[in-house]
């Protein structure tokens, strides 16, 4: 089996007292293969490269110039994955994990959940409400997907099952039911509401603009792309897309229980600037936790 | 892209880049620029458009070499199939489709739904087995799932239909417990009818990355595969991932999923499939 990626990286560096410009371009195209195995998107992970490029041969002149002594004199191999660890983490993470949930004089805060079909936005919705629910809050579930066949009750089952209520109408008018939503939360002293929208894809012009009624209409104080881990090259277009129409404030990265590397994670956040607040690990409602970035950049090298 | 320009590095890369953008994967195209380059190397390539027939040539040989069609009759019957494959991936549409298909072509469906675990899994599959015209049988939430496809079973046989079709819940290819109750559904099949299931499909996602080959490798293991189908290519996705799939596993892609309509449901058509990757 021939050793390729991040470890044939590690090993080709073994022998090496240092990094140099001879040795770090055939080191980077191990990496480059350990990114793309990945699901980094290719134009993510040539930027990426040149940044570890760049920090990798500046650590090596400052070390010599004895300006490094915060950086400790180790083998090539060990100062080379140290480097993209620290990138990888550093690009992904700024800890900005927290949702904005205040309310304001005029209502409940509003989480608006988008993505494609299948990604993990009604399983997500209920995680998310049974989570503020545990920390006092009174979530309203709002089931604004009206074309999926049975989408309404999948969402009226999680929510029966953690006890929290849904709002539903028989109408086909997601807007209209969105709006609606948030007035019964208002009403009825709810005071964070979770819209769970439909999938969608980013070509589909009249379903996109849906999406732009909808967050007019009810001024979310978080947008999340909800986004499956296992997502390979169109994550950035993906994003972009969203990003573009409704200024995420966050995505949550599902299925994350699973092998999938999660490149995606690296992709969305260093082509739109949009923070992975939080990872689904797992069917279960309990499975919902913070995103953290020194465990997907390891994840992600391989 | 590619016209009549000379082949040079600048132009590898730029095939790198639609090759690798499309999902195909590292491997797969270090292949392909592999034999680019070495036949390059012995001029044996005019130009950027020589090298499209190349590609072309080399995907479809691998894409229609396991070439087959769908089975739809048994003898005796009814014929089986079994839909697979990770959560989300469109197994349950695409049941949806593929009945009212049949149906429409004058053939008797019963569906089983056997994913009993996923919240209002069994009404997703009522609603379209009322599209499609056909019977779905179901039992409560958190029943046995063999027992579903048990029940089916003795429905189709009652119905005289021609072809039974199973609905399974999402699972992770990680989740070994869940793969091997995979295994034992396919078990009941083949006790109840010869050579059954005529058909395990593995469905997924076109936007899916790399960890497709994991899943197709893991549930090939587990219940063997006579079929992918590919979903969601009316989106920006190309759906590379079945090339490497296909190479590896010799499994055919037998169907594709345009839409969300009861009628979004092609055969796989190598030559589209192609075209399309390489716009
Ligand atoms: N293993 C695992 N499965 C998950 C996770 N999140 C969601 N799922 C499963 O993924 C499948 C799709 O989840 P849904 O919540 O229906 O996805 P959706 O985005 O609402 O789908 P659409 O409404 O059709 O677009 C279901 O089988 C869920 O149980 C996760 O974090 N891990
Ligand atoms: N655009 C598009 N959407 C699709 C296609 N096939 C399925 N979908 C959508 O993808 C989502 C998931 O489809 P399901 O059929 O519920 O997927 P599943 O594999 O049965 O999901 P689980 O049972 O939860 O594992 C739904 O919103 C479907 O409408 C397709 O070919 N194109
Ligand atoms: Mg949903
Ligand atoms: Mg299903």
């Amino acid at each position: 089996v021939l050793t390729k990626g991040f470890r044939a990286a590690r090993l080709r560096l073994r022998g090496e007292a240092e990094i140099t410009d001879a040795n770090v371009d055939a080191a980077l195209r191990d990496l480059r293969r350990a990114l793309l195995e990945g699901d980094v998107a290719l134009d993510v992970a040539k930027r990426f490269l040149a940044r570890v490029k760049e920090e990798a041969l500046g650590q090596v002149v400052r070390l010599k110039a004895g300006k490094g002594d915060d950086e400790v004199r180790v083998t090539a191999g060990d100062h080379f994955t140290r480097i993209c660890q620290e990138q990888l983490t550093a690009l992904m993470g700024a800890g900005e994990t927290d949702l904005a949930l205040e309310t304001t004089k005029k209502g409940p805060a509003v989480l608006l959940l988008v993505g494609l079909q299948g990604s993990g936005k009604t399983t997500t919705a209920a995680k998310l409400a049974r989570n503020l629910k545990k920390e006092g809050r009174k979530p309203l579930l709002v089931a604004a997907d009206v074309y999926r066949p049975a989408a309404i009750d999948q969402l009226a089952v999680l929510g029966e099952r953690i006890d929290i209520p849904v709002y539903r109408e028989e109408g086909e008018d997601a807007v209209k039911i969105c709006k609606r939503g948030v007035a019964a939360a208002t009403k009825e002293g709810r005071d964070v509401v979770i819209l769970d929208t439909a999938g969608r894809l980013v070509v589909d012009e009249p379903l996109m603009r849906e999406l732009d009624k909808i967050a007019k209409a009810t001024r979310p104080s978080e947008t999340l792309l909800v986004c499956d881990a296992m997502i390979g090259q169109e994550a950035v277009t993906t994003a972009t897309a969203f990003h573009d129409r409704l200024s995420l404030t966050g995505a949550v990265l599902t299925k994350l229980d699973g092998d999938a590397r999660g490149g995606a994670a690296l992709s969305i956040r260093e082509a739109t600037g949009v923070p992975i607040k939080l990872v689904g690990m797992g069917e279960g409602l309990d499975r919902l936790e913070p995103f953290r970035p020194e465990a997907l950049a390891s994840r992600i090298l391989g | 892209l590619l016209g009549r320009r000379k082949i040079d590095e600048a132009l590898l890369e730029e095939l790198e880049t639609l090759l690798i953008s499309s999902d195909l994967g590292v491997d797969t195209t270090l292949d392909i620029l592999d034999t680019v380059r070495e036949r390059a190397s012995r001029n044996e390539l005019a130009d950027a458009s020589a090298i499209r027939e190349l590609i072309r040539d080399h995907l479809t040989t691998t894409l229609e070499g396991v070439e087959a069609p769908l089975t739809l009759a048994a003898e005796p019957g009814p014929a089986i199939l079994i839909v697979i494959g990770v959560n989300g991936s469109g197994k349950t549409t695409t049941i949806g489709k593929l009945a009212f298909r049949l149906v429409r072509d004058g053939k008797g469906v019963v569906i089983a739904a056997a994913d009993t675990y996923r919240a209002a899994a069994a009404e997703q599959l009522v609603v379209w087995g009322e599209r499609a015209e056909c019977t779905v049988v179901r039992k409560e939430a958190g029943a046995d799932p063999a027992a579903v496809v048990f029940d089916a079973l003795a429905q189709a046989k009652k119905e005289g239909a021609d072809v039974v079709i199973i609905d399974t819940a999402g699972r992770l290819h990680t989740e070994t417990n869940l793969m091997e109750e995979l295994a034992k559904i396919a078990r009941v099949a083949s006790r109840q009818v010869p050579d059954a299931p005529h058909e395990v499909l593995l469905v997924l996602d076109a936007t899916t990355g790399q960890n497709a080959v994991q899943q197709a490798e893991l549930f090939h293991r587990y219940t063997g595969l006579t079929g992918l189908v590919l979903t969601k290519l009316d989106g920006t996705a190309k759906g590379g991932i079945v090339v490497g799939i296909t190479h590896r596993l010799k499994v055919p892609v037998k169907l594709i999923g345009i839409g969300e309509g009861v009628e979004d449901l092609r055969d796989f058509d190598a030559g589209a499939f192609i075209d399309a990757l390489m716009s």
